[in-house]
């Protein structure tokens, strides 16, 4: 009789528990109507159980996010705990769908679920992807724009796990900015 | 203190407890 290890039998918590958003483009309805929250969890296989049951973020239909957040804060700037903060933001093109969104996303997954961001964890929010005919975002929200080298050490290692080239620089933008912007673009307040 | 994993570690979990 084989005994199994027991690594295998016990489910691996998380330091915090996380909540799965979806945002479904129904035009039909309003934008708080159209923003559900899938379901929460707090252990590693909880999280894949998840991650795998749901579609990757390249085949979700333009118009739609997906949001992963910190439970308790909804994925929205209106937030207590993102009103004051900000995002780093990756523009990605067209080809970069099928080669770079999934990867990136599930990176980004698992710096957020890991803890990556090590003391700069309880500066981050959560993250989302927007899915858009224009081009698809991905951005890590933090919960005060102020705070400059959390920030910037957020945004450091955000690039290196998501490989990104020393060449390409990602901005964030607070989003008291994003808000209030007058162009198509709000400025960046920092870049790496 | 804070409960890190690495992404190693994580991914070596995607399929292990898919029975849980």
């Amino acid at each position: 009789v084989s005994i199994p290890d027991p690594e295998l039998l016990i489910k691996h918590p998380l330091h915090n528990r996380w909540a799965l958003w979806y945002f479904k483009n129904d035009k039909t309805k309003d934008w708080h109507a159209n923003l559900k929250v899938v379901t929460a969890f707090d252990t590693v296989e909880d999280f894949w159980a998840l991650y795998n049951h749901v579609l990757p973020a390249s085949k979700i239909a333009p118009g739609c996010d997906y949001s992963l957040f910190k439970d308790g804060i909804q994925p929205m700037w209106e937030d207590e705990r993102n009103k004051r903060g900000g995002r780093w933001l990756i523009n990605l093109n067209k080809r970069q769908r099928n080669m770079e969104l999934d990867s990136f996303w599930l990176e980004t997954l698992l710096c957020l679920i890991g803890e990556a961001f090590e003391e700069q964890s309880d500066d981050v929010c959560g993250a989302v992807v927007n899915i858009r005919n224009k081009g698809d975002k991905l951005s890590i929200w933090t919960h005060d724009a102020t705070r400059n080298e959390a920030t910037m050490r957020v945004g450091r290692t955000l690039k290196d796990r998501l490989n990104i080239p020393r060449d390409i620089t990602i901005g964030f933008q607070a989003h008291s900015d994003t808000m209030t912007k007058a162009g198509s673009t709000a400025k960046n307040r920092f870049v790496v | 203190g804070k409960k890190q994993y690495d992404r190693a570690f994580l991914l070596q979990l995607q399929f292990a407890n898919e029975s849980l």
